[in-house]
């Protein structure tokens, strides 16, 4: 897989794909959805698609493709690359969702939780095959939140092709578990290759599984904190293993949206026109500077 | 200038975290 | 730390000059409590110092973090604003007065360096009568005029006003529609609109019994 792109900036997202195999453009075929990496703290998650004519699928299963957690990295490797010499009937395609993203997203000011990203690009997947031209009449989904809800959405989008999804798809169909390979490794050699664009002092690559019941994470996450910073880009700010260290480790920040409804020492700019009492008003300044954020200095 | 406040002045690595642009 | 701006000039004040730049607190002639200005004395220029404060700001300067995140900016302003308020102060005498008697101040004893700025004797005509005691080598004196500071402030004023417009600055009281306005009353309104906005940022610079009369004048 060539992750340049995503070398070269990781901080949004990023998509790789296969060709599209001829035969997928003729024939109906299955297509399987799935993820890796949404567990852990740090690192990017992968949501990767995988397709083959309906006729093929017998050939899918005869190269064994399992659940991609059963298997080792090195079995994965393996199979990923077995896929890869089969391209004349099977197709995939991938985004690697970076942390910066899943952070960003999850801790804005219009809250983008991780279900919804994560149906959004499961969608986008499914419709970038389409777009692509292939055949697609079945859709397999191992589920992330409530199967029925996130079933029905996705049959809304697609009312030409039956969608399934279901709970462990990955180890019913084959077409979910090409997925899954297709994802892990992508992940995997997303976090093996990671370019910290900070320049750390004391660096430790040693940061265990990544996942935040991990005392090598949790370590790895302690050690690395900066005080003003917080994480370099590769953690999810957004995860509460990473927010619980913040806030004991790094200083505090206040943003305007967090205190509105604050009251000034110098009073609400009503209180000039009411009559609340006696009270000692300063001098209104002019529009001028009070638009402007001015005022005399006072002292050095 | 940052559009939040930092509570505290003290010295920061900046220069590990951000490059500057013009 | 704090952040000041300053215009690019200032900097010979400092190289060629020892002191060439000087912060002191002298009286705001609005509100008559002390405020910072910048003297440069290589230039002979003086500067009211202004704060851009906002809340919820921080610096980063150079290998720092700073809270706070104010901005000062130095800019120039014209003595005789500073200079009006101890002149009306011992207008109330009533007697003409030479300068260095005039300018005193227990609280700002720095107001003495406005009589180091030679721009200002020369306007001082604006603002006040003058007379000369020729038996003490043509020694002036000086007494506060109303009338005088009125139509000094009047051409300040109209200065101010030709200022906003060549900047755009909005001064519009409130919304205007077009529909319901003929575009004679739009141009008269907004012409209101700019004289009481650069009566208004005058008065940020006069005690507030002047403003009033300047209002009406």
């Amino acid at each position: 897989m060539d992750f340049s792109e995503l070398e070269n900036d990781n901080t949004g997202r990023c998509r790789l794909n296969s060709p599209v195999p001829l035969v997928c453009l003729k024939e109906a075929c299955v297509l399987g959805v799935d993820e890796a990496g949404r567990g852990p703290v740090l690192g990017p998650m992968v949501y990767a698609i995988c397709y083959c004519p309906l006729s093929h699928l017998a050939d899918l299963e005869a190269l064994k493709v399992a659940d991609s957690k059963t298997l080792s990295e090195s079995e994965r490797n393996r199979l990923f690359a077995k896929m890869e010499e089969d391209r004349d009937f099977v197709g995939w395609a991938l985004d690697v969702l970076s942390p910066n993203l899943i952070s960003t997203s999850m801790l804005g000011r219009v809250k983008y939780n991780l279900n919804s990203l994560s149906h959004d690009t499961a969608t986008a997947l499914i419709q970038y095959a389409l777009d692509q031209g292939v055949k697609v009449s079945q859709v397999f989904v191992d589920t992330v939140g409530m199967p029925e809800t996130y079933q029905k959405r996705l049959q809304q989008c697609f009312p030409g092709i039956k969608v399934t999804v279901k709970a462990k798809a990955d180890s019913l169909y084959s077409v979910v578990s090409a997925a899954s390979i297709c994802a892990k490794v992508a992940r995997d050699q997303a976090v093996r290759n990671w370019r910290f664009v900070e320049r750390l002092q004391d660096f430790d690559a040693d940061y265990g599984s990544g996942y935040p019941n991990d005392p090598k994470t949790k370590a790895w996450l302690k050690k690395h904190v900066e005080p003003v910073f917080g994480f370099p880009q590769f953690v999810r700010f957004s995860w509460r293993t990473a927010m619980a260290i913040l806030e004991k480790e790094a200083e505090d920040v206040v943003w305007e949206d967090l205190t509105v409804g604050d009251q000034e020492s110098a009073g609400r700019i009503t209180s000039y026109f009411l009559n609340e009492g006696p009270r000692t008003h300063l001098r209104v300044p002019h529009r001028y500077f009070v638009e402007r954020g001015l005022e005399s200095a006072t002292t050095l | 200038l940052l559009p939040c406040e930092v509570l505290a002045s003290r010295p920061a690595p900046v220069g590990r975290f951000f490059t500057p642009a013009i | 730390k704090n952040l000041y701006l300053f215009p690019e000039y200032l900097k010979d004040a400092s190289k060629k000059m020892k002191h060439g730049l000087m912060f002191v607190k002298l009286v705001n002639p609005c509100s008559g409590e002390g405020a910072i200005y910048l003297f440069d004395m290589y230039l002979q220029q003086l500067f009211e110092v202004k704060v851009f404060k906002e809340k919820y700001h921080s610096w980063f300067i150079n290998q720092s973090v700073q809270s706070g995140g104010a901005l000062h900016f130095a800019t120039p302003v014209d003595p005789l604003f500073l200079l009006l308020h101890y002149l009306m102060k011992a207008g109330k005498e009533g007697k003409f007065q030479p300068l260095d008697q005039v300018v005193v101040d227990d609280i700002f004893p720095n107001s003495i360096l406005l009589l180091k700025l030679p721009e200002l004797e020369k306007s001082l005509c604006h603002v006040t009568e003058e007379k000369v005691n020729p038996e003490i080598t043509n020694k002036k004196y000086y007494k506060y005029s109303k009338e005088k500071t009125l139509k000094w402030l009047e051409k300040k004023v109209n200065q101010t006003m030709a200022a906003l417009k060549t900047n755009n600055v909005n001064v519009s009281a409130r919304v205007l529609s077009t529909a319901f306005f003929s575009s004679d009353q739009v141009a008269s309104d907004k012409e209101e609109d700019y004289i009481r906005y650069a009566h208004g940022l005058i008065s940020e610079y006069i005690p507030k019994e002047l403003s009033d009369d300047l209002s009406k004048h």
